[in-house]
């Protein structure tokens, strides 16, 4: 699903 | 990924490796805050949270890993085993001042009011602010050991090079975070000054000292 604000991010 | 999220994150990891060789090599935490490092294990517990609910990628779960362990073994190292060379008096930023405000600040603004989103949004608040600690002291000790100097320059470029990974994510894949571009825009203007010793300074062989 669509990263939430950027978790995807450190 | 992105070639500037990649040398961020290296950026990082390469000023978390030579903070630890420092105070390793010198088997002295002289010149460092352990204010800041309090604030960065903060930081990083707060943010990483999701290690045990979202599986994003190994390399995210490794890097969150590394970013953890090592904030806890410089904290090891300062407040244990070479706590007699921390510098209690020049250390001396009243840390409350930071965490209570961005705190309050997370709970005010954020992208949900659920634990993780507020908890997420307070490390990202947290971060921005977490190096005054340090560069207070360094302005209270007029001085900081070049590789001290060099741990800085990394770390705040890391920010940095984040902040042209997001503009290249807006154009690229329309995506952006307010509230993390925010708070990574303040937290690398906070090392403009230290930037430009570092540049004026440091890289002509000088030591990093300020103007008394």
């Amino acid at each position: 699903q669509e990263k939430l604000s950027g978790k995807d991010e450190l | 990924m992105n070639i500037f999220r990649l040398a961020g994150d290296l950026s990082h990891l390469l000023a978390i490796i030579l903070l630890l060789i420092k105070i390793w090599k010198t088997r002295s935490c002289a010149g460092i805050s352990g204010k800041s490092q309090i604030l960065f294990a903060v930081v990083y517990v707060s943010r990483y949270l999701d290690l045990v609910t979202t599986f994003i990628s190994l390399y995210n779960t490794l890097m969150k890993l590394v970013f953890i362990t090592s904030s806890f073994a410089t904290l090891y190292l300062m407040y244990v085993k070479f706590k007699a060379t921390y510098d209690h008096n020049h250390d001396s930023f009243r840390i409350e001042f930071l965490l209570l405000p961005c705190f309050v600040l997370a709970l005010l603004i954020n992208a949900s009011f659920t634990p993780l989103e507020v908890l997420w949004t307070f490390s990202i608040y947290l971060e921005a602010v977490a190096i005054l600690p340090q560069l207070f002291l360094v302005s209270k000790t007029g001085e900081a050991e070049s590789i001290t100097s060099h741990y800085l320059f990394a770390l705040g470029s890391y920010r940095a090079l984040y902040l042209l990974n997001w503009i290249y994510r807006y154009y690229a894949e329309g995506h952006y975070d307010l509230i993390a571009i925010f708070a990574g825009a303040i937290q690398t203007i906070l090392y403009c000054d230290f930037f430009y010793l570092y540049i004026t300074k440091v890289l002509k062989g000088k030591k990093l000292q300020l103007p008394a």
